[in-house]
């Protein structure tokens, strides 16, 4: 039988591009949050299940702008995406040398980089609130992303994140970030809904 | 350590492929 849709990456994949491109805002990334508990300390867990990052084709003339890294943080996010690249490569380089590896990375890929190795224990964070809570949360705004409980928030906001949003759906919660400050819509909340419903083994 | 859950593998692997997509269609950086 095949697998239950949610353990499948590329649907999920899917879903989340088809939300981020077909959204009327502009998002710049999604994260779905996997939820598990390690069976040997019954912890539950909120962990990398999937991410689409979308970007943004002036974050690097924002970056350079309004917040720019300084060089000694620079020469460390190349180094550790040069490190990653060889070990997806497998440590070759692949067939042609990959020049962009030496391009800046932006505050935001910067940011979606370290969400990979994040998780959130027993409800912490902003995906760990919502998903015990089981409601969304809707974050807009430099200045309200700054009063918020958790680090990962507070970290957006440096990185030049405007708007957050948590939103419980199936075995996680899907988070969305964004440079703009995007308010509310019931519009985005029914689409997330349709999309993640997890029931479903179609992309609707 | 080299050893990369297979989830974060693949979104990584997707992200520096996306990544370098859109740099190459930007062309050489300023």
């Amino acid at each position: 039988p095949p697998a239950p849709a949610y353990f499948n990456q590329e649907t999920l994949q899917q879903r989340l591009l088809t939300l981020i491109e077909g959204a009327r805002e502009t998002w710049t990334y999604a994260i779905f949050w996997q939820s598990s508990v390690d069976v040997a300390s019954g912890v539950s867990l909120l962990g990398w299940g999937d991410g689409y990052y979308k970007g943004c084709e002036e974050d690097k003339r924002k970056q350079k702008t309004t917040n720019p890294a300084t060089a000694a943080e620079q020469e460390h996010r190349k180094r550790v995406l040069r490190e990653l690249n060889s070990l997806i490569s497998g440590g070759a380089g692949g067939s042609s040398p990959d020049e962009t590896v030496e391009e800046e990375v932006t505050d935001t890929e910067w940011f979606f980089l370290v969400s990979m190795t994040q998780s959130f224990v027993n409800g912490a964070g902003l995906p760990g609130q919502a998903f015990f809570a089981d409601a969304p949360n809707w974050i807009a705004g430099a200045d309200r992303l700054a009063l918020a409980p958790c680090d990962r928030a507070r970290q957006a906001r440096e990185l030049g994140l405007q708007t957050m949003v948590c939103v419980p759906v199936g075995t996680g919660v899907l988070e969305l970030g964004s440079t703009d400050v995007i308010y509310q819509s019931l519009e985005l909340m029914n689409k997330i809904r349709v999309l993640f419903n997890f029931n479903s083994f179609e992309i609707p | 350590n080299g050893d990369l859950p297979m989830a974060r593998k693949k979104s990584l692997q997707r992200f520096l492929e996306k990544r370098k997509e859109r740099l190459t269609a930007l062309g050489p950086y300023q």
